[in-house]
C-alpha cells in the first residue's frame, strides 16, 4: 500500500 | 526481491565500489565531485536511519551499511588523504540550491510528518538530484575519463532499473510508493544525456568528451 511504514529499499 | 529490484542493487553496489577503488588505485580522485559524494553521503545517513528501527533482513542491512561506509570512506580520501587532488576549481555548484528545496518540499510533501519519515522523504527527493554537481563538473571540464564514465553509469542505471521493479512492484504485488517513483523518474532523467554520450563514445572506446 502507498502508506506502508517500512521502506523495503535500498 | 525481483530481478530488477537486484540488479538495481547491484548496478548501485558496482557504482561505488568503482569509485572507491578509481580513487584508491590512481592516488587520485580528479575529476570527481566532491560536493555530490557529500550529498551522497547526506542521503545515505537521513534514509539509513531506519537501521536502528527496523530489521527488513540481512541483505537489506548489509547494503545500507555498505553505501555508508563506501560513502564516508569516499569522502574521506577526497578531502583528506588525496585532498592535493580534488579539483575545487570545477566543482563550484551551490549544494545550497539543492539542499533548501529538497527540505522544503519533504516538509510539504510527505507521507506522515514523523522525523524518520519526513528524512526518509527528503533524502529521496536530495538522491534524485544529488549528482547534478557531478553533471555541472563533466559538463564544465568538457569530458570525463572512462572510469568516471563507468561509474556514472551504473550509478545512473541503478535508478533506472528501480523504476522497472516499481512496475512489476505494482503489477505483482499490488505495491507502490509514489513518492519514490516519481523521483526516481527525474533522477534517471537526469542521467540521460549522459547515457546518451556513454553509448555513442564510451562503449565505442572513444574518451567522453562534450561537444565543444
Amino acid at each position: 500500500s502507498i502508506f506502508n511504514d517500512s521502506h523495503d529499499e535500498l | 526481491m525481483n530481478i530488477f529490484r537486484l540488479s538495481g542493487d547491484l548496478s548501485h553496489l558496482l557504482a561505488v565500489i568503482i569509485l572507491v577503488l578509481k580513487i584508491w588505485t590512481t592516488r587520485s580522485c580528479a575529476g570527481i565531485s566532491g560536493k555530490s559524494q557529500i550529498l551522497f553521503a547526506i542521503v545515505y545517513v537521513t534514509r539509513y536511519l531506519d537501521l536502528v528501527t527496523t530489521f527488513v533482513s540481512v541483505y537489506n542491512t548489509s547494503m545500507k551499511v555498505i553505501f555508508i561506509g563506501a560513502s564516508f570512506a569516499t569522502i574521506y580520501l577526497m578531502y583528506s588523504k588525496f585532498k592535493a587532488t580534488y579539483d575545487h576549481n570545477h566543482d563550484s555548484f551551490r549544494i545550497e540550491f539543492l539542499l533548501a528545496p529538497t527540505v522544503i518540499l519533504a516538509l510539504l510533501i510527505n507521507q506522515k510528518f514523523t522525523v524518520l519519515e519526513v528524512l526518509w522523504t527528503f533524502s529521496i527527493y536530495l538522491e534524485s538530484v544529488a549528482i547534478l554537481p557531478q553533471l555541472f563538473m563533466v559538463s564544465k571540464t568538457g569530458e570525463a575519463e572512462s572510469i568516471t564514465s563507468h561509474y556514472l553509469f551504473a550509478l545512473g542505471s541503478y535508478r533506472g532499473l528501480y523504476l522497472l521493479n516499481w512496475i512489476y512492484r505494482y503489477y505483482a504485488e499490488d505495491h507502490y510508493e509514489l513518492i519514490a517513483i516519481v523521483s526516481g523518474i527525474v533522477q534517471t532523467v537526469l542521467y540521460c544525456d549522459f547515457f546518451y554520450l556513454y553509448i555513442t563514445k564510451v562503449l565505442k572506446g572513444k574518451k567522453l568528451q562534450l561537444p565543444a
